[in-house]
């Protein structure tokens, strides 16, 4: 199996898996590559776009209220407003990809693309994003009958604008990964002249 | 501004293998860095370092794919944008790069169909390969040449390999070692 997650530019972010399956697989077998939650996943949420620092304090507790409801507030996340500049106007976004990799039938039934997804969103400030993919990687696919081999990369990113348009936006990545294999063979670049890096996992 | 990480799958990676691999991997990575200096969309930029990973005989998918019992490969794909565009095909043989035909699905997904239908965000097997043809990517016309598509030597080897252990007279895999360079072949 093979995989890439991606962050461009602007923040915004992609992932994709791709796979030739287990060796003499039965034809017609499907793997997790191709299904939904369990072989990639990305999600951007926008937060805070064109709002106004300084807003009213009924204001604030409306969009407090309205987020709880949404069940869309995460863990350590304060958004982009709270945290610019008084009467600067905030553009910010966070979003999380991953790619997965790993015995198809474990990796599916236990959505590990979703999960660990979900896993970063929630736990990445505490742990890092390896290690809240190693926490993911235990409370999922581990706990699935042998040969539960996997593999997961997960990148998040968050940005926000600066105060002018014309000043463009502010990206940060933080990219983790994790496994329960022999190894894990990763790469991957960040900056614009840089040779990617590889890595064999141990 | 922008990132890219790519992978080769978790298994076993014997020392040997461990230099095209890598070589492969950085190629993607360059291929995804490109793209996206050249104004491409994430989504495109995972297309076409999956791609590169897919044409390249030391991974596991596209050219290089394990190959079925009967001989034959069959691959799956997906991709996923942050907007929730998703796209995947599934046991689908004969398609040069799978990952092109998911992404192509994806992209489709967000023109809309008159008459409220749903246009599909996965297609499986046969059906997958016709629909690819159609939209001019690259892909075999018949299931035979389908057959011979993604088939490599080494790919062959080892699946003589492994159904020689299946004929075994016990008819068990239980005190089958395989050699370390083939052990990643038995995962996705």
């Amino acid at each position: 199996t093979v995989g890439a997650v991606v962050v461009d530019g602007r923040g915004h972010v992609a992932s994709g898996v791709s796979s030739g399956g287990i060796a003499l697989k039965q034809e017609g077998r499907v793997g997790e590559a191709a299904l939904y939650g369990a072989g990639c996943w990305a999600e951007e949420e926008e937060g805070g776009a064109g709002e106004e620092e300084g807003a009213g304090e009924e204001e604030q507790q409306q969009r407090e209220t309205k987020e709880k409801s949404e069940g869309r507030r995460l863990r350590g996340e304060t958004g982009a407003s709270e945290a610019a500049p008084l009467g600067s106007k905030t553009n910010s976004m966070h979003g999380v990809a991953v790619s997965t990799t790993g015995v198809g039938e474990r990796v599916a039934a236990c959505l590990l693309s979703k999960t660990a997804a979900d896993a970063v969103r929630a736990a990445a400030g505490d742990q890092g994003v390896s290690g809240a993919l190693r926490s993911a990687l235990r409370r999922s696919v581990l706990k699935t009958p042998p040969p539960n081999d996997a593999g997961v990369i997960c990148v998040l990113a968050q940005r926000s604008e600066r105060a002018h348009p014309d000043q463009g936006c502010e990206v940060k990545v933080e990219f983790g990964a994790a496994h329960c294999s022999h190894s894990l063979a990763v790469a991957h670049c960040g900056a614009p002249r840089a040779e990617p890096s590889v890595h064999f996992m141990p | 501004g922008y990132f890219i990480a790519v992978h080769a799958g978790a298994g076993f990676h014997s020392k040997s293998s461990q230099p095209k691999v890598a070589r492969a991997l950085r190629a993607a990575c360059r291929a995804a860095r490109k793209t996206l200096r050249e104004g491409g969309t994430a989504l495109q930029a995972v297309t076409n370092a999956i791609s590169v990973l897919e044409d390249d005989p030391s991974c596991n998918a596209g050219r290089g794919s394990n190959l079925t019992f009967n001989g034959s490969v069959e691959c799956d794909a997906s991709v996923m944008a942050g907007t929730a565009c998703y796209g995947a095909v599934a046991a689908v043989p004969g398609i040069r790069n799978p990952v092109k035909a998911a992404s192509l699905l994806a992209r489709e997904t967000l023109e809309p169909l008159p008459c409220g239908l749903i246009r599909p965000t996965m297609l499986a097997g046969e059906g997958a390969r016709v629909w690819a043809a159609q939209r001019g990517l690259e892909a075999a016309e018949s299931r035979e040449q389908a057959a011979q598509m993604h088939s490599t030597p080494r790919a062959v080897r080892q699946w003589q390999t492994f159904q020689a252990i299946l004929a075994d007279a016990t008819g068990e895999y239980s005190g089958v070692v395989l050699p370390d360079s083939q052990q990643q072949r038995l995962f996705d």
